[in-house]
């Protein structure tokens, strides 16, 4: 006889979980401002 | 599977500054006008590979103008950045360079400078004296009067003027022009020009001594000169290719 499997609430997130810790990275451009803006 | 193409560079990454700086030292050792410039942002990089170990870089660059003439000695390191305040001075600069095994050679540089906006500066600081415009009258005479004072008074050689690297001109508390200027010697001694000052020619290039004098004349409420002139010794110069125009007006200069 077949038995339904209880299958796990989907994660709360339909995106992939993003791993602790993550930082986005900064853009690659412009660089950074080494004195300031005029 | 052929190999992923490298990720792009980024403009802080150190081949990226590594290549700025390179791109900055060779526009300040080629100019022969206004001030040294510093680098200030990598504001975009653009790499295409030519082939194995050589690629061509697009540079676009903000540099800001330092307080050292472009003709001192001063090593870029030890030249500061003028402040905000001093009414700052920005160049745009688009720069090509080629790495071929690792040495950078610039192909082709573009800038164009221009004082920040008097606007700008008055929003932060009403008072702060502004850039006046380097043929004005008030900045010639004063900068006639303060080589004359000087070459006056000097047991050295009778200075001639390069030409006028900037000038302020402040209304309070006092009425007061403040200039700076390029000077070079030349083959006369003081004396001597008192004479025939006519004959005195800025000393041929294998023998020149440039320097630079910064020069203050308050008017009211009462008159007073001072003056201050330095100069460099003999420096061997580099090949002239103007690049990085001097902002001889506030607003500004192309140069390729």
């Amino acid at each position: 006889s077949l038995t339904k499997r209880v299958v796990p609430a989907a994660a709360q997130h339909d995106k992939v979980p993003r791993p602790v810790g993550f930082v986005p990275l900064p853009p690659p451009c412009p660089g950074k401002i080494l004195h300031f803006d005029i | 599977v052929p190999a992923a193409p490298p990720a792009p560079l980024g403009c802080d990454d150190p081949e990226s500054v590594a290549a700025a700086e390179f791109a900055v030292n060779y526009i300040n050792g080629h100019s022969h006008h206004g001030y040294k410039f510093a680098l200030n942002r990598i504001k975009d990089i653009r790499v295409i590979p030519q082939g194995p170990n050589n690629d061509i870089m697009f540079l676009e660059l903000d540099l800001l103008e330092t307080t050292c003439p472009i003709l001192s000695p001063t090593p870029l390191e030890n030249c500061t950045v003028r402040s905000f305040a001093e009414h700052a001075v920005e160049g745009d600069c688009d720069v090509k360079l080629q790495k071929v095994d690792g040495t950078l050679s610039v192909l082709a540089s573009k800038c164009h400078s221009h004082a920040d906006s008097r606007e700008d500066i008055l929003k932060v600081c009403p008072d702060c004296p502004l850039l006046a415009i380097l043929n004005n009258t008030e900045v010639l005479g004063v900068v006639s009067a303060a080589l004359n004072d000087y070459n006056s008074k000097t047991t050295d050689s009778y200075l001639r003027l390069l030409e006028i690297g900037r000038a302020k001109i402040q209304y309070h508390p006092v009425h007061a022009v403040v200039t700076e200027f390029a000077v070079g010697a030349t083959n006369c001694s003081a004396e001597q020009a008192k004479a025939n000052v006519g004959a005195c020619q800025l000393l041929p290039e294998d023998q020149s001594n440039f320097g630079f004098c910064t020069a203050t004349m308050v008017k009211r409420p009462s008159q007073d000169l001072q003056v201050d002139c330095q100069l460099y010794g003999h420096q061997v110069p580099a090949p002239p290719i103007p690049l990085l125009s001097r902002v001889s007006q506030p607003t500004g200069q192309d140069t390729s």
